[in-house]
């Protein structure tokens, strides 16, 4: 769970434009979402210039055919949020796979409706949150990989 | 401790 306090989060966004926006809403979803903690990194951009963004940065909880994943996803704040919507990805780990689709690209990213029609105040990272576990829940974004490393059981003669 | 949740996925899709 993660222990930040809003002091501690002020004094990391203070390039951020909006930053009491920004404060509150990270501060209302990871009391909601405790797995998502808010981390200050660097953010590569396409054009491969860096800038140091938060990022909350955890898994999210999934229910797929019955049973609950923690699928590990990784949301940037770029300094315009609320008002430029968040850059997502799933990050699989070692044992994970993406499966691509309309939803997720080869890279992990992350690509819904709601990012793509995102406008504040009516669009906020709870919301967001909300609507990755539904659509995740229906076509997951990662899976486990085959345990192909794993020596093969002998045969019974 | 602050290690939160352990990622999981689903079994490998067929």
């Amino acid at each position: 769970m993660a222990v930040v306090n809003e002091g501690a989060l002020k004094k990391m966004l203070k390039q951020y434009k909006y930053r009491d926006l920004t404060v509150r809403e990270i501060t209302n979803v990871i009391s909601q979402y405790k797995d998502l903690k808010p981390v200050m990194d660097a953010y590569v951009f396409n054009d491969g210039s860096s800038r140091d963004l938060m990022s909350l940065t955890g898994t999210i909880p999934i229910s797929y055919r019955g049973n609950v994943y923690n699928i590990p996803v990784c949301l940037w704040l770029l300094d315009t949020y609320p008002f430029n919507p968040p850059i997502c990805f799933v990050k699989p780990t070692s044992a994970m796979m993406i499966k691509t689709g309309k939803h997720i690209d080869a890279n992990g990213k992350i690509y819904l409706p709601y990012l793509h029609e995102w406008k504040h105040p009516q669009s906020d990272l709870y919301g967001l949150i909300q609507v990755m576990i539904v659509v995740f829940g229906e076509e997951p974004p990662v899976f486990s990989r085959p345990t192909i490393a794993a020596p093969l059981p002998s045969l019974p003669s | 401790l602050n290690g939160g949740a352990v990622p999981s996925a689903p079994p490998t899709y067929t």
